[in-house]
């Protein structure tokens, strides 16, 4: 499965964190406004935080992030 | 399969419960207001725990947290 | 698979009942009003108890336990 | 697959019934008014008996028990 | 697989029938009006004979047995 | 994959035939009127003929057997 | 999978043929108006043919067999 | 999965051919009007030819052969 | 999978292009006004080519091949 | 899984593109206008690239690639 | 799974981001104005990133990327 992300401001950030018993920041990706980034969930990531404005589609339906 | 958690106030808190005969916290994840969690259910985590304001996708529909 | 539980009121109570040949609560959540809880089927979790004033997502259906 | 049930008033009894050549009654769970049950079919329960008034909700619909 | 069937009579009878390469009637159970039985499809179950008075959720559809 | 039949008369007559190079009737259920029998195919079961007033659920849409 | 054929005159005859390198008929099978036949598809039979006048309901849709 | 064909007109001929390197004819079928044929892609057939009018029905919609 | 096909004009042409490292025609079948071609995807065909005018109903919708 | 790509003018070009750590071209079709071609992802094709104006069918939506 | 990307403009990247412990770009994709890329998911590629105007036609719904 996976969700793709589109950034609707510049300096958003998404974080992976990691699957199994610990859970920590694996990876940070930089997206300036427009950019858009499509996320897998895999062996190594079982959750994925957004900070700053965009436009997230999931199986479940579509939701912005970002604090307007 | 996974939910997706956005946070509508500030100080929102995200609880991990462990999957097995016992039921512990084993993560916590704070949010704030706009920022979003997308969490898998996994081989540690077979239920989650969710205090504050919050929208939350779910594959069986949409639910909003908190108390008002 | 999983269910989604929003507290309506301080106080719910919910059980987590034993998979295998006896039926025996292994895990009680308590909830205040607002609180969303996820709980999966497991290994060890089979059937669930609610009690108090919920609103609570299935695959089949959304209802509200409670005694009003 | 799982059943979800409502209790419409006290003393609601559901009936688990063992799988394989024996139909018994292996466990029994009482529900007053309010309370819910999420029940699945486990190695242990291909069969359940609801009596009392109850909302039912399956996969194939909702049906209420019950004498009225 | 499972169908839920709803006694609309007192003195229903439901026989399940034996899977292989007999046919026979391996139990039965009886419902009072209001009772419900849900009932799984098993290894030694194959077929079932609903006899009264009764309305039944299946896959495919709902449909009331009885006389009138 | 089950069917289910309702009997619409007295009388009805369902044959079950055999799986494999041979194609005989290995069972026959008589229904009366209001009667209700839900047939699995199974692995002696690959085939089912149907005389008499009946309803039929099928996976593909209900049918309705008889002579008027 | 399986097909539902409803005779709508008498004298309808359904076919089974082979499956494998040969395709031959194996089974014939008569119809009476009224009568139901429903067939799945198995290690022998991959293919079915119909003479006269039926209803057939499939996966796909239904269709009518027969001269008119 | 299978296709459903019923012949509009007389002297129909449905062709069946080989699944692997080569592609050859290994079956002819011919129908007369109204008779219909519901054939399985199996290890044999992984294609087939329909010559002469018909309704035939598939997974992604029905479609009519022939030349007017 | 599978496609079906329908020649709209004669002279029609279809390419079976082979799976693996070579991309090469190893099939080429020609069907007159009206015929029609239902093929599979294979371990020996992983692409299609269509040239002439025809009617293909695909699994994520129909289209028209042909010059007009 | 697989795509339908209708050319709309000549010259249409269309490049498989290697699965694995390398990405390259491993085939090129050439297409005229209105000639069909359906192409599966295999084990040797992870990606495709469509140069000059088609109509591409795809599981999730149509588009047409063309720079007018 | 994969997406299909259609160039709104010139000079369009498309990255792959490699699956595993590492998240690095194994792969950059250039398109022109009109040019469309269909792209899985694979053993290798576990996200993408897009920067520049496009369409993307993903599972859960269409969405454009770019500046505007
Ligand atoms: N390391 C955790 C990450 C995680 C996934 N889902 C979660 C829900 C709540 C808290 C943490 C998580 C795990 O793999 O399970
Ligand atoms: N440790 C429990 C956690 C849990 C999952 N679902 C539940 C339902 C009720 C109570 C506890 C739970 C388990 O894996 O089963
Ligand atoms: N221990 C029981 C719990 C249970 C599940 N479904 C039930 C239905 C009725 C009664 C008990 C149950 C089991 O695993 O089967
Ligand atoms: N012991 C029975 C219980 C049962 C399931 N489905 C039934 C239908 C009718 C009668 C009994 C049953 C079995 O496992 O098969
Ligand atoms: N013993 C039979 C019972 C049965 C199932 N489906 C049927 C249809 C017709 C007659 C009998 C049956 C079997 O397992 O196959
Ligand atoms: N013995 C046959 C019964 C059958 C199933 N489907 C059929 C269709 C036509 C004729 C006979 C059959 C078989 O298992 O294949
Ligand atoms: N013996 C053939 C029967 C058949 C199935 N589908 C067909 C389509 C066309 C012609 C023959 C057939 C086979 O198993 O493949
Ligand atoms: N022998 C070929 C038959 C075939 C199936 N689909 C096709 C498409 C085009 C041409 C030939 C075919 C194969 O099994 O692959
Ligand atoms: N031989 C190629 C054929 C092919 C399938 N899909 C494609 C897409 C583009 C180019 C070639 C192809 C393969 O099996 O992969
Ligand atoms: N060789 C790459 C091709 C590819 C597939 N999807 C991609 C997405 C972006 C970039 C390259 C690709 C792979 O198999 O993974
Ligand atoms: N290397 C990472 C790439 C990735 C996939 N999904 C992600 C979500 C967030 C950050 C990185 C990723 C992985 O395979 O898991």
């Amino acid at each position: 499965d996976y969700v793709t992300i589109k950034a609707l401001e510049n300096g958003v950030t998404i974080f992976g964190l990691t699957r199994g018993r610990d859970t920590k920041f694996h990876h940070t990706e930089k997206l300036d406004k427009g950019e858009v980034l499509i996320l897998q969930f895999t062996e190594i990531t079982s959750a994925m935080k957004i900070r700053g404005k965009t436009q997230i589609l999931t199986r479940y339906g579509t939701v912005e992030s970002g604090n307007d």
